[in-house]
């Protein structure tokens, strides 16, 4: 099984 | 004032299409260099980042920054409203609560307006780092429309494995496995056919079928299109436009557990 990471959890709000 | 007059209004549609499947509204940011967009899907799995240069419009005119958030399936329904040779004007007032969109056809005959109430929208802005990449593939973007469009029926995941000779697709799933591998191939008559990689180390990196499936929504913006891909970073699917900017997507790499 894999997981799918969120998008938010590599980049940085600005 | 905000004016945005585009001759090829085709375009604007198709940059359209290749959003609203990922985005249900996003704020369209218009400046005097143009006008962007990002946002995530509505999971945050996936970023979309758009930018349209001023100078790839007619005419261009912002007298100061104006943030046009939308519900980009209303928009849809107007922009379905244009025809393909139709020319496209987006114009708002400064602090506006509406956009209306002006569609000319090329002989002047018919001219229509819509005119579409905004939203106030809480967008988050994400930078995005400036990064070497491991690999750089550039190939057809059709081909890879096609490839992503064949493995979704044989897995949920994609892997992609790309070394100096040539980038492999591979899907596996409870009916067995497939696999597509393309040479790299610069020596081809038609520069948008060509299978380009640049590489520094290879990669091979497993991502979620049905994004990239919606990626691919934005084939018809370009003929090529560009992967950019690192261990443990997002891949980024590149469709470039014309003179006139981008749309890129951004899908991080699934994590085996």
């Amino acid at each position: 099984t894999s997981a799918q990471p969120k998008i938010s959890s590599y980049f940085q709000k600005t | 004032m905000f004016e945005a007059r585009l001759v090829q209004g085709a375009l604007l549609k198709k940059v359209l299409e290749s959003i609203k499947d990922l985005l249900n509204e996003a704020t369209w940011e218009c400046a005097a260099t143009g006008i962007s967009l990002q946002a995530m899907d509505s999971s945050h799995v996936s970023l979309v980042a758009l930018n349209l240069r001023s100078d790839g419009f007619d005419k261009y005119r912002c007298d100061r920054n104006v943030s046009l958030g939308m519900n980009l399936t209303n928009m849809a329904k107007i922009m379905k409203c244009a025809s393909n040779d139709d020319v496209i004007t987006i114009k708002a007032q400064d602090d506006a609560d509406t956009v209306t969109f002006v569609f000319e056809t090329p002989n002047q005959e018919k001219i229509s307006d819509y005119e579409m109430k905004l939203m106030n929208l809480d967008t988050e802005h994400l930078g995005i780092p400036d990064t070497d990449y491991s690999c750089i593939v550039k190939m057809p973007s059709v081909e890879f429309q096609r490839i992503c469009r064949d493995l979704s029926q044989i897995g949920d995941s994609v892997v992609i494995s790309c070394t100096k000779e040539g980038v492999k697709f591979s899907a596996a799933g409870d009916l067995g496995t497939g696999n597509v591998k393309l040479a790299q191939n610069a020596n081809v008559d038609k520069e948008e056919e060509a299978v380009v990689i640049e590489m520094q180390e290879p990669v091979s990196l497993t991502f979620a079928c049905r994004y990239l499936n919606s990626f691919t929504k934005a084939t018809p913006l370009a003929p090529q299109v560009q992967l950019s891909m690192s261990s443990d970073v997002p891949l980024v699917v590149e469709y470039k436009l014309e003179d006139m900017g981008y749309v890129r997507y951004y899908l991080a790499p699934k994590i085996e557990d």
